[in-house]
């Protein structure tokens, strides 16, 4: 199924519901480009310190415990079509859904997601926490491992997987030793073509990385239930209305330039406002 | 003048890095969500203010407001609830843009009456495209309050740059042939 705007963006998607290609119209070319969500299981550990090695997952420390668990890869899909704007809804289960969004006349595409209430595995001993993150993927581009974060909130830094550029690092924790704050957006540019690029925008602070080539990373929702010992004294496990938290939030992603995506940082980040207010009563003749 | 001090205040407190990380214990983070809705109240009537005040300057001396019509803002329209929009018949859309070019911008709200066609008009009474689309599962949230089921869409365009667009929206039982109701058709099962 091909959906999307001539004047804009079109996406592919399979048989099972997910995104497949990415059609851009400027310049006319099609890419390989997949999405799908994962979670992490967080460390569950004793505390023991000050050694650390025992330390479980939690609100201060991101520590997964090695195994990376990618969530249902057949969602629900609903297509909902029209000249304004066209969704993709796609439900994976009770506590994940997205909504894909292509506006017409606009080259990004929007992912609205909701994650929670997370589940945990009951009857284990040791239950663990799920930390959810969403990959983005373009299979032909190379980025050599080097990706861009706005962590300082002011400028992109440049980043390289297992690197730091003062001293010789040999990271023991190879998924959080390369994640890094991201304050508005993430990027990633082929190495012989930095003209294709991936940027993801965010509409909050959220950690990410590029661990394959071609790919992104962000951190949706965490779960965890045993305290980091780092000081807060509890896990990080929030409640509202009797359940544990649901997050909502949206990704734009762009294969345009760096320069085009700083645009849309900028429309992003300083979103225009919206208000309602009453007409008065008056016919629109008169209100005008 | 209007006053944004409790806004600033309560900017000063969240700059504190429990707030931004999200390492604050529980109950805390219920007081910092507190403390910002209350401040983004005061937010709100400063721009209806603002809003007000600029009107006045765009309509210039051919015709005074005398009451600026209150503007308020819908905190969780991200999850498809604003009472405003949902139990009002006519209403206006006032779009603010802060950046210093042109934006064009995808507007969203929900509504309760699935059976009504609903009229855009923008300021130049141009009839708007508009598109009703039923909402996806991401509304089935604990704590969401609302009886709406769908949304209605349109594109803001050419918003100006640190300026304003205001839109009439009426709803009404004579379909419009700006109107279109999408429907959500399944491509997979569960």
């Amino acid at each position: 199924v091909k959906v999307g705007y001539e004047n804009g963006t079109t996406l592919s998607l399979t048989p099972e519901g997910l995104i497949k290609t990415l059609h851009k119209k400027h310049p006319d070319r099609e890419i390989p480009f997949h999405q799908n969500f994962l979670y992490y299981r967080g460390a569950v550990g004793n505390n023991n310190l000050p050694e650390g090695g025992e330390r479980s997952s939690g609100a201060y420390i991101f520590r997964p415990n090695g195994t990376v668990v990618p969530i249902l890869s057949k969602p629900t899909t609903k297509l909902v079509k029209g000249p304004v704007v066209t969704e993709i809804q796609q439900k994976y289960n009770n506590w994940l859904s997205q909504v894909i969004r292509l506006y017409n006349g606009s080259d990004h595409v929007e992912f609205q997601w909701s994650v929670g209430p997370i589940p945990f595995q009951e009857g284990l001993e040791k239950p663990f926490g799920k930390e959810v993150i969403t990959r983005y993927t373009v299979s032909t581009l190379h980025n050599n491992g080097i990706f861009y974060t706005d962590s300082n909130g002011r400028e992109m830094i440049k980043r390289r997987l297992n690197y730091r550029p003062t001293w010789q690092v040999e990271l023991l924790e190879p998924v959080a030793g390369n994640y890094y704050p991201v304050t508005t957006s993430i990027n990633i540019k082929d190495i012989n073509n930095p003209s294709q690029s991936l940027s993801v925008i965010t509409d909050r602070s959220e950690g990410g990385s590029s661990l394959n080539e071609g790919q992104i990373e962000l951190m949706l929702h965490r779960r965890l239930l045993h305290d980091d010992a780092f000081g807060v004294g509890e896990a990080l496990n929030e409640m509202a209305f009797g359940a544990p938290l649901v997050a909502v939030g949206s990704h734009y992603v762009t294969l345009d330039s760096c320069a085009k995506a700083k645009m849309l940082v900028q429309e992003k980040v300083l979103d225009s406002w919206i208000f309602i207010s009453s007409n008065q009563g008056l016919s629109y003749e008169k209100w005008k | 003048s209007f006053d944004i001090s409790e806004a600033k205040e309560v900017m000063g407190v969240l700059q504190h890095h429990d707030s931004i990380t999200g390492t604050e214990k529980a109950h805390v983070a219920s007081d910092y969500a507190r403390m910002l809705t209350n401040a983004l109240k005061t937010v709100e009537l400063a721009a209806s203010f603002g809003l007000g005040k600029l009107m006045r300057k765009g309509l210039a001396q051919k015709w005074i407001l005398t009451d600026s019509p209150k503007f308020t803002s819908c905190l969780l329209l991200n999850i498809s609830s604003c009472p405003e929009t949902e139990s009002a018949r006519s209403f206006v859309i006032t779009i603010y843009n802060p950046l210093s070019r042109y934006v064009n911008k995808l507007i969203r709200f929900p509504v309760v009456n699935t059976q009504l066609s609903y009229i855009i008009r923008g300021p130049n009474g141009e009839n708007i495209p508009v598109q009703m689309v039923p909402l996806s599962e991401i509304i089935n949230i604990p704590g969401r309050v609302s009886d709406a089921s769908v949304e209605i869409a349109f594109i803001a365009k050419n918003i100006p740059p640190l300026g304003y667009k205001s839109y009439y929206v009426e709803s009404t039982k004579v379909k419009s042939p700006d109107f279109f109701i999408s429907e959500a058709v399944e491509l997979t099962e569960p």
